[in-house]
């Protein structure tokens, strides 16, 4: 099994 | 701003590239050019897009302005592009349309386009478009494309890895699997297809396979395509435009539980 992971996992907002 | 393309299907292709992956997006104008970021309704895939003042015929922006557009929208008016025709983008101080004029000189025919802006409610990402990655690989976008296509077929989870070898995409699925390797090579009589690795440490990262064939879309930008993989961040697909900018696709990977 494997997980999606997001964007919003690894870049901050500005 | 008004920003004249003396090839309107720059601007074409620039927008077809992305319009299925993302909904809507704000342009961001400034004297420096034209940046954009979108992300996908999933949160997976994050667009950006720069088009710098070295890709118009003019370019003029008196003072920083965002233009919200939905790109089915736009991509519908952007059907009347041709190689004989310019496509010059007009906004006004106080923007709530953006103005599209193409111009045939040639064939004494101009047309003229209204749309609507919207007001887009987005956060901009903090991305370094300079971020560091272990691996750095620049190949065909042709073959990275025709790669894509064959191998997403058979599974909708597509893995890359890279060693000094040369880089490697696989899929595993329930009734097949497949791999296609690539190792660097050079071809002194079309330089398109070289193929180079710079790597500090091997790679193995897993992708969703829809978001891959998303990504090849944007390979009418160039012939060529940059992958660039870390451990710890998303993977960026890159398409460079012949004179600077270009549209880039940051995708989150999968990891095995």
């Amino acid at each position: 099994k494997s997980s999606q992971r997001s964007i919003g996992d690894f870049f901050s907002v500005k | 701003l008004e920003a004249k393309f003396d090839d309107s299907t720059i601007f074409k292709k620039i927008i077809d590239s992305f319009k299925d992956s993302v909904t809507q997006i704000n342009f961001v104008c400034s004297e420096s050019g034209i940046e954009a970021q979108a992300i996908d309704d999933s949160r997976v895939l994050l667009v950006t897009v720069s088009i710098p003042p070295s890709c118009f015929e003019s370019y003029r922006c008196d003072r920083p302005t965002t233009i919200g557009v939905y790109l089915a929208s736009l991509a519908k008016l952007l059907k009347s592009a041709n190689t004989n025709s310019s496509l010059t983008l007009y906004v006004a101080d106080k923007p709530d349309e953006l103005l599209l004029l193409f111009e045939e000189p040639k064939n004494q025919k101009s047309m003229e386009y209204k749309l609507k802006l919207v007001d887009i409610t987005a956060d901009m990402l903090e991305v370094d478009s300079d971020m560091k990655s272990d691996v750095t690989v620049e190949m065909s976008s042709v073959e990275f494309t025709k790669t894509v296509r064959d191998l997403t077929q058979l599974s909708d989870s597509f893995t890359v890895s890279v060693t000094k070898d040369g880089i490697v995409f696989s899929v595993q699925g329930d009734t097949a699997q497949g791999k296609v390797l690539l190792q660097p090579r050079e071809d002194l009589a079309d330089e398109s297809n070289n193929l180079s690795i710079s790597m500090s440490k091997t790679i193995d990262l897993s992708f969703a396979s829809k978001y891959l064939l998303d990504i090849i879309k944007a390979a009418s930008i160039s012939n060529k395509i940059f992958l660039k993989f870390s451990d710890d961040t998303p993977a960026l697909f890159e398409f460079k435009m012949e004179k600077g900018g270009g549209v880039g696709f940051y995708l989150a990977p999968k990891y095995d539980d």
